[in-house]
């Protein structure tokens, strides 16, 4: 599956809605400190289903709504969507549709919504179309922040458990 | 299950000898597995690292220098992207420790996984920035609220992200 | 002895409230005292950082980005330093997560302070060179030798040290 | 007490006689990665008596000697020097003299010197010194690669006691 776009809106510090196109082979997301560029990091993450605030660099999930700045109000909801190209490798229940757009909604009442081609479904269809795909699912395929030099820190049976990944 | 970890474990190990010294211009490095319990059996222990930047003594991995520890981390991370890729791959700031020298033998790595995978790496390099197809520039003109805006490598140093080192 | 803590901290805590909004160019932060073991006594208690980078509202630490994180950092050594200066002061790749209008800023205040301490500042980043006084290019033409050579900078592209972000 | 200049001979990475001279107000040690610029930090560390290896990015304080390079031998001994100027804020025994050079070896077989002025002295002499002048005896003094976010994400009881180091 390859990732064509993403859209953020209301999601951490993407107050209005924002989008990237990602269909090129490398993509480079540039600019100042505290400007938002590790946010797409954590946008790509919580909408392919991560569970754990702690993995977003939050205490709470309500933590990813646009909580405000001096100019405006908090949002009442976060909404990320990603939409992929279908190039063969997806599950068979979507062969048929061109692109799969996958949408994850928070509401600040805790509501939490997920969409698949704009249909309501469950978070468990999303994590098997990314386990079906292999996306998301290798700690290798994302890198956060500070974190590279841990492999080569950590000890011999984590880092057996990070190979193990790969296996 | 233990044949395929050490199937895995093997194809990684062999990607990484061949990707340190790419990295480093030199050198030797590989993957060595551990009796974490002390009963022989490796299969169930741990993984070790032995690395040996070009021109130096083999040494243990804490007296690398903060360089040399990202790029060897880099080396095993890229290994095994390469033995068992994943559609796409988010990097952030993992040239970060890098001199220019090494940066560019970095970018070189991602340009050839590329043609396989895609790559969103997130940059303050510009030699990084210089492989990207297309460069999202995000900015905060008001203050606390993300901005996205599609640049070319020029008009970057409007947005100040660039750490001019030259 | 609690006075004399009371009264550095109160010091620190002065400092810091004009270091961080000129290394952010903006933003205010400040220390708070905090009564750790539930009896109300926070002179025994921790220190926690309250900061809110300009523009943006109030939020936990963690919320930072790697940058402003860094840069808080920054403020606070800089600041006790200020109240208690050493004679001199070593800083290992202290700007590598900073862009640079940062790099800028904290330069401007490692200038300042260089008028009552003398700094030595370990540096891939050619603004924080520009400042100083002397450079010393760290060479490794042998492989495993370190050689020490004092250079202009100008000269420092040849030893490949700097990161050209531009 | 205004650092000269330091000298560095079979320390890590400094096989060779080498020195840099301090008197400005800001140096700047440049280089590519693994050349030797943290090794320079931890010459001077070494020098002002630190006692842990651990401290040093060793196992064992005997890592701190040169040993040995595709085209060189491990040596003998490491030895860093570091010349002072006298500016009046040094303790009484020390006005006469103009320079003050703390020396400390490390030889193979384990033993350890430390000289004043090239006069043999203990290890107390040195740290009394340096304990005189407030130089090198407080963390803010020395912020090492990849350290600067501590203070940040320690907790806030660590926190103090970083501050109580400036009391
Ligand atoms: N829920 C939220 N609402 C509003 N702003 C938020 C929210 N969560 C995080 N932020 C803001 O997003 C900013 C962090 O953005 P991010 O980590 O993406 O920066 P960055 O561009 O990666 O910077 P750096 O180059 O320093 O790593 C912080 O200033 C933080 O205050
Ligand atoms: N006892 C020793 N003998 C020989 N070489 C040593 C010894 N101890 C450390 N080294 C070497 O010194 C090098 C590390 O140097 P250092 O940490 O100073 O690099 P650096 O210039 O700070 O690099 P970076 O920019 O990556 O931080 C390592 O390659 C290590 O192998
Ligand atoms: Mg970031
Ligand atoms: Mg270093």
């Amino acid at each position: 599956m390859r990732i064509k776009r993403i859209d953020l809106c209301g999601f951490k510090s993407f107050c209005d809605r924002m989008h990237l196109d990602l269909r090129q082979s490398v993509t480079a997301v540039v600019g100042p400190n505290g400007c938002g560029k590790s946010n797409v990091v954590d946008a790509l993450r919580w909408a392919m289903g991560e569970q754990s605030a702690k993995h977003l660099r939050g205490k709470a999930m309500a933590d990813v709504i646009f909580n405000g700045s001096d100019s405006r109000g908090p949002s009442g909801m976060a909404e990320i969507s990603i939409t992929f190209e279908n190039d063969g490798n997806v599950p068979p229940e979507f062969l048929q549709y061109n692109e799969i757009t996958v949408t994850r909604r928070l509401h600040r009442d805790g509501t939490s919504e997920y969409l698949l081609n704009r249909l309501p479904v469950r978070l468990r269809d999303v994590t098997n179309l990314f386990l079906g795909t292999g996306v998301g699912t290798r700690a290798y395929s994302i890198i956060e922040q500070g974190r590279v030099g841990l492999i080569v820190s950590s000890k011999p049976v984590d880092r057996r458990y990070f190979i193990e990944e790969a296996a | 299950c233990r044949k395929r970890f050490k199937e895995t474990f093997d194809a990684v190990n062999e990607r990484f000898q061949v990707l340190f010294p790419r990295l480093f211009n030199g050198g030797n490095a590989r993957l060595v597995l551990t009796d974490e319990s002390g009963d022989g059996d490796v299969l169930q222990g741990g993984v070790d690292i032995v690395a040996q930047p070009p021109g130096k003594k083999l040494q243990s991995l804490d007296m690398m220098s903060g360089g040399e520890k990202a790029l060897t981390a880099v080396s095993l991370i890229f290994a095994m992207f390469m033995v068992k890729p994943t559609p796409f791959c988010l990097l952030d700031e993992v040239d970060a420790p890098l001199d220019e020298a090494n940066v560019i033998r970095f970018r070189e790595i991602v340009k050839d996984m590329s043609d396989q995978s895609q790559f969103i790496v997130i940059t303050h390099n510009r030699r990084t920035m210089e492989i990207a197809d297309r460069l999202y520039g995000v900015t905060m003109e008001e203050p606390g609220i993300s901005k996205l805006v599609s640049v070319k490598l020029g008009e970057m140093d409007q947005l100040k992200g660039a750490r001019k080192a030259s």
